[in-house]
């Protein structure tokens, strides 16, 4: 249901260019957990970007549910990104001038619900271990695995079928880690969402089907 | 050299304070590896605020190098941390304006140095593993990881006595992080540097002298 064809990405800089990805070819079925792992700068966060539609590859051909992704313009691009895919960044991007709750509520009403919004919003912060006491904080007065927590719950919020995932886990202690990677590994076993996460932690190969690992770009066979 | 004695931090809120620290006691000698672990929320990067003067306490005696910290002003405050110590932020907080190697400099030319500024940086960033094809780039440029080694070049470049590192290798894969790792312990144990470091990883006890435990804001017994 997703799949990279001879994939390439170049980020044009005057200093010279970087290729980030080179001639990638992968394919992810429906209702599959897939890490990618790879060393720093080995262009991870750049494949993630491109398969979440936050980006588009210089060549080859990406298709996510049917849809190939280059050739979409932006308002496409948005409605795929908004309607089907929940993205983890590794940054966490939260909205600076929102509360913890409204971050979470904020996919909701662009996808123009109207009702229950803060509801469902408290529900998936629940879910991720994001107490009460915290939904009004904004985000430069929380943890940074509470940041992290959040960005979670964000993604989640819309029910996504794909779950995009870069470095979800990275900020968290062990027990908090494992009990987000619970609750993905239920989103993949019993609802059949497909996972792709970033990781450097070789412990979660035990939650996923298979691992692809990234070299310069490459995939490794 | 380094003393909590009944450090109290409490964050006002609307909603209702927010206690990170509570009543915590510790001390660390000159030349020490010590770790600092704890669940996310436990008040580690808050300690860590405090003990770099980033921040005050509410109550309660934090000495650094002999100075009584809550009874600084700014400038000494700002003296104290650009002369003493190195910070590596959980955020990275890199200049997103400045290059890489303008990053690096900064600290330099915030202390006064007038030559050889560039090539100090860049013998920072090389040691660790930056390529120079990279020192051109600005932050938005760089993958995670690369943040992240930059971040840690930044602290490294005035030469400072002590580091304090908020979770240093997070986003680095793990022979990455075991270089940076490597050379933490040899500034430790060659140089004689104070390295106090929050980790959420348990391989890195093998390079400290011993790891103090924060939960819910206290130090654990
Ligand atoms: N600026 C702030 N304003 C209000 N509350 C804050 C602020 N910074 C942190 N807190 C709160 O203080 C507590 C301790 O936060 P701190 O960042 O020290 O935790 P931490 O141990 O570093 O966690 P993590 O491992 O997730 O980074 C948390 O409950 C957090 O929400
Ligand atoms: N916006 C950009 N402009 C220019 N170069 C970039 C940009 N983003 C990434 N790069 C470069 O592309 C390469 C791949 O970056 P990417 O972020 O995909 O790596 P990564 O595998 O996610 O690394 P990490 O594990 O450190 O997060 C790196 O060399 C990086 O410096
Ligand atoms: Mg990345
Ligand atoms: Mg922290």
């Amino acid at each position: 249901v997703i799949s990279f064809e001879n994939v390439t990405k170049v980020y044009p800089l005057p200093a010279g260019d970087v290729v980030a990805l080179a001639g990638v070819d992968l394919a992810i079925e429906e209702g599959e957990f897939v890490l990618i792992m790879g060393p720093s700068g080995s262009g991870k966060s750049t494949l993630l970007n491109i398969m979440g539609s936050l980006d588009v590859p210089t060549s080859g051909e990406v298709m996510i549910a049917e849809k190939r992704i280059g050739g979409m313009d932006d308002d496409d691009l948005t409605l795929l990104r908004r309607d089907h895919i929940g993205f983890v960044f590794q940054q966490f991007n939260l909205i600076p001038l929102l509360s913890v709750v409204e971050n979470v509520e904020y996919p909701l009403i662009l996808k123009g619900r109207q009702n229950g919004t803060r509801e469902r919003a408290e529900e998936v912060l629940q879910a991720v271990g994001i107490e009460k006491t915290h939904f009004t904080h904004k985000p430069g007065e929380l943890s940074g695995g509470q940041q992290q927590r959040v960005a979670i719950a964000r993604a989640l919020v819309n029910d996504p079928a794909f779950l995009l995932c870069d470095e979800p886990t990275g900020n968290l202690d062990s027990k908090t880690g494992t009990a987000i990677m619970t609750l993905l590994d239920r989103m993949n076993r019993e609802e059949g969402k497909t996972v792709v996460m970033v990781t450097h932690d070789p412990r979660m190969t035990e939650y996923a089907d298979r691992t692809i690992r990234l070299v310069d770009g490459r995939v490794e066979e």
